[in-house]
């Protein structure tokens, strides 16, 4: 469903620094995947979110969705199937800052034209889910940093995407909300969801059914939990 | 060393909607402590860690540095003691954004009154420490979010203070760079710096000598760990 062939990605720092983000990745996400992403910090995780999350053309190296190349599609046509098919949790939030969390959550919907009784509704829904269901006209610099994370997350789900992409969706989390985050993800997953997952918590990569490995902007392991 | 003595701390949101981010909060800080606060999302550490780092004044109760109330401080004293004393790593890092990791790590020097050849010098080996000293001359926005995290920890320590107040300084490190960060903290501890930290990590709590719970904006727990 989403795929990524030998993808580099280079940054040009300065006049005299070359940065190798990602080195030759390739990957593919099969419909109904539940993959967790692991790796150092500085590894290329996020990057790779980023091209797996059509948000960022590679230097080389091709990106597919559902077998067709994306660099032969039209811009709208890409970010239709963005708002459409893709849920993405960024590592850093990327909340609007003055807009309330209610607003904040209902945007890609007024991207893909809901109404707006119903863009309430399925916010109002999406933030009661992750238990922000008093903090509907907070700021997101009224929130704390695990209300923000969780916004985000809102966010990403509301659209009922076919796709989640979650950046250390935990990150900011105690346990029990972590765990209240993990088991609404296992519960889409099962309804048929494809999950990709950046996360430094072992617990997590446990969970999946598949985890990838990245060191270096390599892929290093690419293996399916036995139980998973 | 630091003492929060009933500190209450309310926000008005909107014109109907009062949140009590603390709620009656009182604790000690002695010199040498190492202290985990640990809690769900929302509960009130990001909120106690500011008025405890002299950043936010409560809405009512004492806030007291070594015995002396600081609301009878001056505003340049206080703004000195924080400088000279305290070491701060915010939660969402608050790295200034036009400005590379190295100039990020000097800004607490330059406000130290310290050369700028020792400024240098100590700021290249506070981010070494963090395993960047190939990253210094990078923006924030061309770091990956565990190397800002990193960035944000050196600076609170370039200034060698003597009390170091971390709010979730692993969030966004894998546990290999997690463990690196916890080692240089407890090398601190043991050379005498006072140690607050913000944890949702349970290995880490388990680490600190002592333990503070808080929920809803209150404190419930306050024990020593019997091996810590
Ligand atoms: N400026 C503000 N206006 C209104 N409410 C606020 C403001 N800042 C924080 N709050 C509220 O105060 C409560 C405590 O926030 P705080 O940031 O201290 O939580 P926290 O324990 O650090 O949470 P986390 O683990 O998610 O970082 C939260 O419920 C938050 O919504
Ligand atoms: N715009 C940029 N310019 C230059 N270098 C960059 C840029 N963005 C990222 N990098 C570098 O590319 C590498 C990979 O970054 P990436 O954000 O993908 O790492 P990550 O695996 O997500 O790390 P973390 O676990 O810390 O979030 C890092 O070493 C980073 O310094
Ligand atoms: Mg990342
Ligand atoms: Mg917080």
């Amino acid at each position: 469903v989403l795929e990524v062939r030998d993808v580099q990605k280079t940054y040009q720092v300065g006049d005299d620094i070359v940065v190798h983000a990602l080195d030759g990745v390739s990957l593919q996400i099969r419909k109904g995947d539940f993959i967790a992403i692991i790796g150092p910090s500085g590894s290329g995780k996020s990057t790779l979110m980023h091209s797996i999350g059509l948000l960022d053309h590679p230097t080389s190296g091709e990106v597919l969705v559902g077998g067709t190349d994306v660099t032969k599609m039209a811009e709208n046509e890409l970010a239709r199937v963005r708002n459409k098919e893709i849920g993405f949790v960024f590592q850093a939030f990327n909340l609007l800052a003055r807009t309330t969390a209610i607003e904040n959550v209902e945007l890609p919907l007024i991207y893909a034209g809901v109404s707006a009784t119903e863009r309430k509704e399925r916010a109002i829904e999406a933030l009661k889910r992750v238990g922000l269901g008093e903090r509907l006209d907070h700021m997101p610099n009224q929130l704390s940093g695990g209300q923000q994370q969780r916004v985000a997350i809102a966010r990403a789900l509301v659209t009922e995407p076919s796709i989640i992409l979650a950046d250390e969706p935990t990150g900011n989390l105690d346990s029990k909300s972590g765990i209240e985050v993990m088991a609404f993800l296992q519960e889409l997953h099962k309804s048929g969801v494809t999950i990709v997952l950046v996360t430094h918590d072992a617990h997590v990569a446990l969970h999946a059914a598949r985890v990838v490995r990245i060191a270096d902007g390599k892929i290093t392991q690419d293996y399916f939990n036995k139980d998973g």
